[in-house]
């Protein structure tokens, strides 16, 4: 599960930094 | 071209005012007026809601989406969520079969 809570916080990170453009 | 005497000054004198039609040359895109919400297009909007509606820790798999999406082929759904995903809508959880949205739209 933490692998999972991983990869969302870096898909959240690409969300944050498409938006952030 | 052959010399064609124009027939000036005819009987009937033609009352018609010759109107102008200006064709409004604007190059406006009225036509595809894409639905794009939050800048996806329709079936990527489809895809997101799909994995959206799944509150799955492990999220839903691309069996289920396919099987929802049976208008779209797996290459068009991999495509979508690998867009989804780089654009960090969705991210892949156990495999790469396997999506979750990253809930805050």
């Amino acid at each position: 599960l933490q692998r999972i809570s991983r990869k969302k916080a870096a898909a959240l990170e690409r969300l944050a930094g498409k938006q952030a453009l | 071209s052959k010399p064609q005497s124009m027939m000036g000054g005819g009987a009937g004198t033609n009352m018609m005012p010759a109107v102008h039609t200006s064709m409004s040359s604007t190059g406006s895109y009225s036509g595809a007026n894409m639905m794009l919400v939050n800048g996806l297009s329709a079936n990527q909007n489809q895809v997101l809601g799909l994995i959206k509606s799944c509150h799955e820790p492990q999220g839903i798999s691309m069996q289920d989406l396919k099987q929802k999406l049976s208008s779209m082929s797996v290459t068009v759904i991999r495509q979508i969520v690998d867009f989804l995903s780089n654009e960090g809508h969705i991210f892949s959880t156990i495999d790469e079969d396997h999506f979750r949205s990253t809930d805050n739209e």
